[in-house]
């Protein structure tokens, strides 16, 4: 199935 | 609030400044955010002198929570390089008056920015609604696929007893516009995700008589709860395939 990704995946760190 | 977002997060830096107080924090495992704002005018009066981040247990801050009444009126108050949050109950006819020191804590947390998104489709739908959804597709499977397209959007599962789907097409209530469900759309989205987070999410259903959920193919959903001066917001990151 669809694997659960991390949200550091999508948004940076400021 | 603190109960609705009390068993995503524990340790939050509550960031107050002129605007009133923010709050953002991800979960442990770093799939979900929640991202708080309470406006000065969700409060009377309000006064920050200068900008400061209260970190706060949420366990604790619950525990002291709990002895406040429903209708009771709440001061939080620190000082300057506060040690402790103060915390006093009134209650509506000033003949109780409770008052409680919290310990603050050096919280050293990872903030992300979120990029502003047009997002392809925004449902808005009554939150008890969403929380049925949730709780009833959460017993058949881990996963939800939420379809968005303009005749509608349809939460959908499948798991080891069978599968199931709803699918809510837009309404509305004319007596009550938080009944109503409408769905703007830019582009047909399909996208799968943990329920385990969205029925934790729909614990802040009590603040607000809808959500709102925002998507984009491969984002990060988002789920919105708008108060009367402020809103709570939850980021999740999806499951996407190989």
């Amino acid at each position: 199935g669809p694997k659960q990704r991390s949200l550091f995946t999508f948004f940076q760190k400021v | 609030v603190v109960e609705a977002i009390k068993d995503l997060v524990q340790d939050c830096n509550f960031d107050c400044n002129d605007d009133g107080i923010q709050l953002q924090a991800m979960d442990n495992s770093h799939v979900a955010l929640v991202s708080m704002k309470l406006s000065t005018g969700a409060f009377s009066p309000f006064r920050c002198d200068r900008n400061i981040a209260l970190g706060i247990n949420l366990n604790s801050l619950m525990k002291v929570l709990r002895a406040a009444g429903n209708d009771d009126i709440l001061t939080l108050k620190a000082e300057d390089q506060p040690d402790s949050l103060n915390l006093v109950f009134e209650s509506p006819g000033q003949d109780r008056m409770s008052e409680y020191d919290i310990k603050l804590m050096d919280i050293d947390q990872e903030h992300l920015g979120i990029p502003e998104t047009e997002y392809a489709a925004t449902i808005s739908l009554p939150s008890a609604e969403f929380q049925r959804i949730c709780r009833d597709l959460s017993a058949l499977s881990e996963s939800v696929s939420i379809e968005a397209s303009k005749d509608g959007v349809k939460f959908s599962c499948s798991g080891d007893i069978g599968n199931g789907s709803v699918t809510l097409r837009p309404h509305t209530n004319v007596e009550d516009e938080s009944k109503s469900t409408s769905i703007a759309l830019t582009e047909p989205v399909n996208l799968t995700f943990s329920l385990k987070y969205l029925v934790n999410f729909c614990k802040a259903s009590s603040l607000s008589g809808s959500v709102q959920l925002c998507l984009s193919n491969e984002v990060p959903l988002l789920v919105e709860f708008k108060m009367g001066a402020g809103y709570l917001r939850f980021y999740l990151a999806p499951k996407i395939g190989d």
